[in-house]
């Protein structure tokens, strides 16, 4: 499944 | 954190600083679409709005302020301090055939339907075309100055490390964004053609010549 990362890249 | 999106930022930002300084050393924006610089910054604004919501690491919070703050100062350079410069009869792309499009797929296409992932999922596939009207200039100009091309070289490299970091980031921590890689590899695509000639070019004359 596509895991949603945490919005930590810029 | 890993090797290629450190180098990618660093690269990304000596795009930022490198474009900035040469308007202002030069005190000319000429060769330079103001129209991509406008998109630049929404692309950063639509992102970076978390900055006010949630707080990831000092690294983090700083470039993003750095990048916003050096998009804006860019777009004011053109639009109002070196304005007699700036060349609107060369800087002629449609951004509305961006803007209308991208806005209505970030509507279709994304992870959730909130605010602000729809305005970050806006902002991921704005950034992937957001050159074109760069691209598009220096094609009707026929040429561009030297210090504009390690500009574009260097904007197009950072999205090519993001691909390897994506590529890394998925083998070692099982990271996996579809958006943002799908646009990544439309946005460096768009470079290919340019990085072909950068690199056959090498530093041959004060102008490259790329093909209408």
């Amino acid at each position: 499944i596509l895991k949603k990362k945490k919005k930590d890249e810029l | 954190m890993n090797i290629f999106r450190l180098t990618g930022d660093l690269s990304h930002l000596a795009a930022i600083i490198i474009l900035l300084l040469k308007i202002w050393k030069t005190r000319s924006c000429a060769g330079i679409s103001g129209k991509s610089q406008v998109l630049f910054a929404l692309v950063f604004t639509t992102r970076y709005l978390d900055l006010l919501t949630s707080f990831i690491s000092l690294y983090n919070t700083t470039m993003k302020i750095i990048y916003i703050g050096c998009a804006y100062a860019t777009v004011y350079l053109i639009y109002m301090k070196f304005k007699a410069t700036y060349d609107g009869n060369h800087d002629t792309f449609r951004v509305e055939f961006l803007v209308v499009p991208v806005g209505g797929l970030a509507f279709l296409v994304n992870h959730d339907f909130s605010p602000l992932e729809i305005l970050w999922t806006f902002s991921i596939y704005l950034e992937s075309v957001a050159i074109l009207p760069q691209l598009f200039m220096i094609s009707k100009t026929g040429e561009a100055e030297t210090i504009t091309t390690h500009y574009l070289f260097f904007l197009g490299l950072y999205r090519a490390l993001y691909l390897i970091n994506w590529i890394w980031r998925f083998y070692f921590e099982g990271f996996f964004d579809m958006i943002a890689i799908v646009a990544g590899v439309v946005q460096t695509i768009l470079y290919c053609d340019f990085f072909y000639l950068y690199v056959t070019k090498g530093e041959s004359g004060s102008n490259k010549i790329n093909p209408a």
